[in-house]
């Protein structure tokens, strides 16, 4: 995923 | 996730656990930085605008809801608790937040990965954590004292960052498509502001004696 989408992270 | 990765944000947790049991306890928040704090709020505030939405596990909504409740706690103690808001040194903590703020919200409408509000907002809160530390290691550098738990706390926050990098270096290898240029090198950034506190920190655990920043 790109940026924020699909971004699993804190 | 990796053990890099997990690492990284118990160490984080514990930063702002150790900052607000600090100031719990003996009510006072004599070395901590509230623009600093303030800004850590606004970037837990601007990156979890889907958290209601965007459902990834319930560890990530549990620990989402413990930075943005401890965040905004700890910004609620110093300046509203009776008690705790006398410690604060606001002649010391001068560091403007526009100063910050304005730079990276230009820097996340040039650079984005997709020109929507939230992902905007998204990589706005990205750019601003890089940098939201610098008035709390302006204030150290300031007062140079610094208690245990004050330099605790800035430790723990640059082990969190370290950590992730490790998790970003694993992940590039073990995944597929894994590749954040955006939060990578606004990352590296962010880790390399704690190189010189942590040659410091280092410095005076090898001594063991107090931790003091030169002037």
């Amino acid at each position: 995923g790109s940026g924020s989408m699909g971004h699993d992270e804190l | 996730m990796n053990i890099f990765r997990l690492a990284g944000d118990m160490t984080h947790l514990a930063s702002v656990l150790v900052l607000l049991l600090k100031i719990h306890t003996i009510k006072s928040c004599s070395g901590v930085s509230l623009k600093t704090q303030e800004l850590y709020a606004l970037v837990f505030a601007t990156r979890y605008l889907d958290i209601f939405v965007t459902y990834v596990s319930f560890y990530n909504t549990v620990m989402k809801l413990i930075f943005l409740g401890s965040s905004f706690s700890i910004v609620w103690y110093i300046r509203r608790h009776r008690v705790v808001r006398r410690s604060y040194d606001k002649d010391q903590d001068t560091f403007r937040h526009l100063f910050l703020l304005l730079p990276c919200l230009v820097l996340a409408l040039v650079i984005n990965e997709k020109f929507t509000f939230k992902e905007v907002m998204w990589t706005f809160s990205i750019y601003l954590e890089a940098v939201a530390i610098l008035p709390q290691l302006v204030l150290l550098q300031r007062t140079r004292n610094i208690d245990n738990l004050t330099g605790q706390y800035v430790f723990l926050l640059g082990a969190y960052r370290a950590l992730y990098i490790l998790n970003w270096i694993y992940r590039y290898f073990t995944e597929e498509h894994y590749v954040h240029w955006i939060t990578w090198i606004a990352g590296i950034i962010q880790t390399l502001l704690y190189a010189d506190f942590f040659y410091y920190y280092f410095q005076s655990w090898k001594n063991s004696v107090k931790l003091e920043l030169p002037a």
